[in-house]
């Protein structure tokens, strides 16, 4: 049988959180978490 | 490990609101990930209806959230591009409900070493530590498997781990994406000082004597009896495989005795609906004749029958084989009831009889479909690379037909991994009308952890979604989710049926061998794979705002509001939401624990250090005043009576007057 065409929908990598928020260019602490304004301070 | 604190608690069922920015499949795999929740916790989740604080979820950039309630009315979580995955988004919401990474704990350094040398440089304070009067491990003891836990690879500079776990058997179950582990649940059940879950019903695997609480049913001529083996089948029971001596039980009606038609029923304990739709999971062995059958019913009670009426659900197909075979009923009950399985013996001879193991009922709905892979484990392991297999070809509630594609070896390039895809089919001859291309379906690929109580279970999942406007590729006219007869391949089986497949999506990196070879995702040798298509398609409209607040401005547009809503005209700065009082508009202002944003629009930031800035600006001023007029007072004075000579005592004389 012929092959179909299969689309991986997270390009072929196995990317963590952390990975994907590295590659966004997001700099968040522990790599997922977000600080309020109290929290930064 | 969780945030100290009561004030970063949410309340046990949690508003939120979808944003328009979402992707589809997000949305679906968001409520799947609620359902985990309500079934193996007491948390909820809800719909904004106006609470002063909710969760906004949101496409942003990456996958994110602050831990706890941070009190500032929308709080925002992103689920972003690839972060639509069921265990990023729970691990999202763990981070919501208050908790922070596991290896952050204070007492970390006993269980993990941390590579400084092998950090990317300037991402080492990602691994600091709290201390225990910051956050709290709830007194429970140390997770590798937790879904908060960092994996080995975090924050690396090379190829070496950054986290090296001082019992070595542990190394690759840190950082695992795949569902709450059991230390995971009982951190947030205690920290939320849970005492049932929202949708779980009952467990069974009949290892202990009281068999659940549940009842040899009234009005039957035959018994299910507890039993670790049964004569003609089977062996062993399903829930330990027979692995440990003195254990492993199941329930057996033989039906090697008695006459035909004879019954048997099983009754479950009481059970108290709420949502009025039930799945009910078992795993039956039949051993006995050709014609033995078994029927799920339902003994529902009210007032005008206060000893239950018997309701026929479904007779279940299984023909006798030497398997545990898994089925799903699903049931709809809305009052108090019993689950009731009833045996039926048939007239045609047997040497054996009925088994039951491993019962579980949720208030959850049926997996549509199961696709039992035989000797999993040797399918894995001689299966060359990038070899697919395939399920059967499976119809959905819409009418339309999917199979999954599994690459047991990986792809080309993965070795050592499961691929898996879905595709969708149609098959020859087949004339139903569809809508083509195939609009807002969503595609749940699940390896079934078969462990006896869905609360433990550790499923790994992924879902697509059929975006109807989804090209094949960038220069094709045609759509990747049309018509498999237009964009598919036709393929015929070895039982002579014919149809055409077309296009998947899915991943190369669905679960890695370690892992499918950890748990109970291999069991008796078979993977079970549950495959479900559901329409998603609600999930394309924008969630209703609640009917007297409006969403902030960022996200929703005016356009969607009612024409006569005061709160069209008005514009509420810095996340603050508009209210209506009195038929006026105001807004209602975003606050912190020391901060406050006020005015008409919210466009002034308060905070308490502007208070007592203000208040001692306040109190020197009184201070001054009053010293100015002390001062202008005692000169007055002083001048009035250099003034007058000392007239004041004229007329007296001061004379044996004592004082």
């Amino acid at each position: 049988t012929p092959r179909v065409l299969e689309y991986d929908v997270d390009g072929g990598r196995d990317l963590d959180i952390f990975d994907i928020n590295e590659e966004a260019g997001l700099n968040l602490v522990e790599g997922d978490i977000e600080l309020d304004e109290k929290q930064a301070r | 490990n969780s945030i100290i604190g009561d004030q970063y608690r949410w309340p046990k069922t949690v508003p939120y609101y979808f944003e328009d920015d979402l992707e589809i499949n997000a949305k679906g795999v968001i409520l799947k990930a609620f359902e985990q929740y309500r079934l193996k916790t007491c948390i909820d989740f809800n719909p904004w209806e106006g609470e002063q604080n909710y969760i906004s979820i949101f496409k942003g950039s990456g996958c994110f959230s602050s831990v706890g309630n941070r009190h500032v009315g929308k709080q925002r979580l992103s689920i972003g591009t690839n972060c639509d995955r069921i265990a990023t988004i729970e691990h999202e919401f763990l981070h919501a409900l208050g908790f922070w990474h596991e290896q952050s704990r204070s007492d970390r350094d006993d269980y993990v070493t941390i590579m400084w040398d092998r950090i990317s440089e300037g991402k080492e304070n990602n691994f600091n530590t709290y201390n225990d009067t910051t956050s709290s491990s709830l007194g429970v003891p140390y997770d590798y498997g937790s879904m908060m836990h960092y994996s080995k690879t975090a924050f690396r500079n090379g190829t070496e781990p950054t986290i090296v776990t001082k019992i070595p058997a542990f190394a690759d179950v840190i950082g695992q994406r795949m569902e709450f582990s059991d230390n995971d649940l009982l951190k947030l059940r205690r920290l939320y000082n849970c005492t049932r879950s929202s949708t779980f019903l009952d467990t069974c695997d009949f290892e202990r004597e009281n068999i659940c609480g549940m009842i040899q049913g009234p009005g039957d001529q035959a018994e299910w009896t507890r039993v670790i083996q049964a004569p003609g089948g089977p062996n062993t029971d399903y829930s330990n495989m027979g692995k440990c001596t003195g254990s492993g039980y199941f329930m057996h009606f033989s039906t090697a005795t008695g006459r035909p038609a004879d019954t048997a029923r099983l009754e479950s304990r009481l059970l108290y609906p709420k949502r009025g739709y039930q799945c009910l999971q078992f795993f039956l062995y039949n051993g006995g004749g050709a014609n033995d059958q078994l029927v799920i019913l339902v003994r529902e009670y009210d007032e005008a029958h206060p000893n239950g009426t018997l309701r026929v659900i479904q007779p279940i197909y299984a023909p006798p084989q030497d398997l545990w075979q898994l089925h799903h009923v699903s049931l709809n009950v809305a009052k108090k009831f019993r689950v009731v399985f009833e045996g039926i013996k048939g007239d045609a001879p047997s040497t054996g009889g009925l088994s039951l193991d491993d019962i579980n009922l949720s208030e959850t709905t049926c997996p549509d479909h199961v696709w039992r892979v035989k000797n999993f484990s040797h399918v894995m392991e001689t299966t060359p690379n990038n070899k697919p297999i395939y399920s059967p070809p499976f119809k959905s509630r819409e009418g339309y037909t999917f199979q999954m594609g599994l690459y047991p070896s990986g792809k080309e390039g993965y070795p050592g991994e499961l691929s898996a895809y879905a595709h969708l089919v149609t098959m020859t001859g087949d004339t139903e009308v569809r809508k083509w291309p195939c609009p807002w379906k969503q595609m749940t690929m699940m390896l079934f952890d078969q462990n006896p109580d869905i609360m433990r279970r550790m499923n790994n999942q992924r879902s697509v979604t059929t975006d109807p406007t989804k090209k094949l590729n960038e220069t094709s006219e045609l759509f990747f989710w049309d018509d498999p007869l237009k964009v598919g391949v036709e393929v015929s089986e070895a039982d002579g049926t014919k149809y055409f497949r077309g296009p998947g999506a899915g991943t190369t990196a669905y679960l890695t061998h370690g892992r499918a070879k950890s748990r109970d995702f291999i069991k008796g040798g078979d993977a079970i794979f549950l495959l479900t298509m559901e329409d998603v398609s609600h999930l394309t409209v924008t969630q209703p705002v609640p009917s007297s607040t409006m969403p902030p401005v960022t996200t929703i547009t005016t356009a969607i509001l009612p024409p006569t809503d005061p709160c069209t005209k008005v514009t509420c700065g810095n996340e603050g939401v508009c209210v209506v009082d009195a038929e006026n508009a105001v807004c209602r202002c975003a606050v912190g624990d020391d901060w406050w944003y006020y005015g008409e629009n919210c466009q002034y930031l308060g905070s308490t250090q502007d208070t007592m800035t203000t208040a001692l600006i306040a109190s020197f001023s009184v201070l001054g005043g009053m010293l100015v007029v002390t001062a202008v007072s005692v000169v007055c004075v002083k001048r009035k009576y250099k003034n007058s000579g000392g007239v004041g005592d004229r007329g007296i004389t001061m004379s044996n007057v004592s004082v």
